[in-house]
């Protein structure tokens, strides 16, 4: 999983 | 995706189309600040660059196509077919003040220290202060048409909706947090207090959105 769980956000 | 983020993602689409919609129609881009939006677009190119190398989901991937393409179009409309109706000596907010501290805050704080990692991180700080210069002329002419205030709602409740959307991650994701998105998030909220105060008690009953004198 990439860093920062917003990376899936826009 | 939660229901919170896609009522905020679908309400930053619905700004997008009431902006168009108010150049369209009054085939004038008066009253908004070219400034802002050409930050906007900065904001999608340095952060939507994950295109190339992070897939999420169709949905997302549309998402980030229609953003970039509909900013750079609206710098287009702003710059070229309604030039002369963009005023540049009242959008006088001075972004290198934006830049300069969004640049020196994603190198310090960042999830890994590489070329897109630092990107991601600028645009989520540049983001959260890309409305200024918009707000800035509204201060300064002290009105607004109507349809500008919708388009400046759409976008403030796109922000707002992120937070119970972050709640709702940390909730159901085992404590998951962002913190860079969520610091900026709430900065970026924060900033529409004001406008959303005469939104609410003037735009919404029927009144012109005037500022006090």
């Amino acid at each position: 999983q990439s860093p920062g769980s917003a990376h899936d956000e826009l | 995706m939660n229901l919170f983020r896609l009522l905020g993602d679908l309400s930053h689409l619905a700004s997008i189309f009431i902006l168009l919609h108010k150049i369209q129609t009054t085939r004038s881009c008066r009253g908004i600040s070219f400034k802002t939006q050409a930050l906007y677009v900065t904001v999608f190119v340095a952060r939507y660059l994950d295109l190339f190398y992070r897939y999420v989901s169709l949905y997302n991937s549309v998402m980030k196509l229609f953003f970039i393409a509909s900013s750079v179009y609206i710098l287009y409309l702003m710059k070229y077919k309604y030039r002369p109706t963009n005023d540049p000596s009242i959008d006088t907010f001075r972004i290198e003040y934006l830049l300069g501290p969004c640049v020196l805050l994603s190198l310090i704080f960042n999830y890994k220290f590489s070329v897109t990692e630092v990107l991601w991180s600028f645009s989520i700080f540049l983001e959260s202060v890309a409305i200024l210069p918009q707000l800035f002329m509204l201060q300064r002419t002290g009105e607004a048409e109507t349809i500008t205030t919708h388009y400046l709602a759409a976008l403030g409740v796109y922000r707002a909706l992120y937070i119970p959307n972050w709640i709702y991650r940390y909730i159901t994701e085992d404590g998951v947090v962002d913190p860079i998105a969520v610091t900026a998030g709430l900065v970026q909220t924060g900033l529409y207090i004001d406008f959303f105060y005469v939104y609410f008690t003037k735009v919404l009953q029927g009144q012109k959105f005037e500022l006090p004198a």
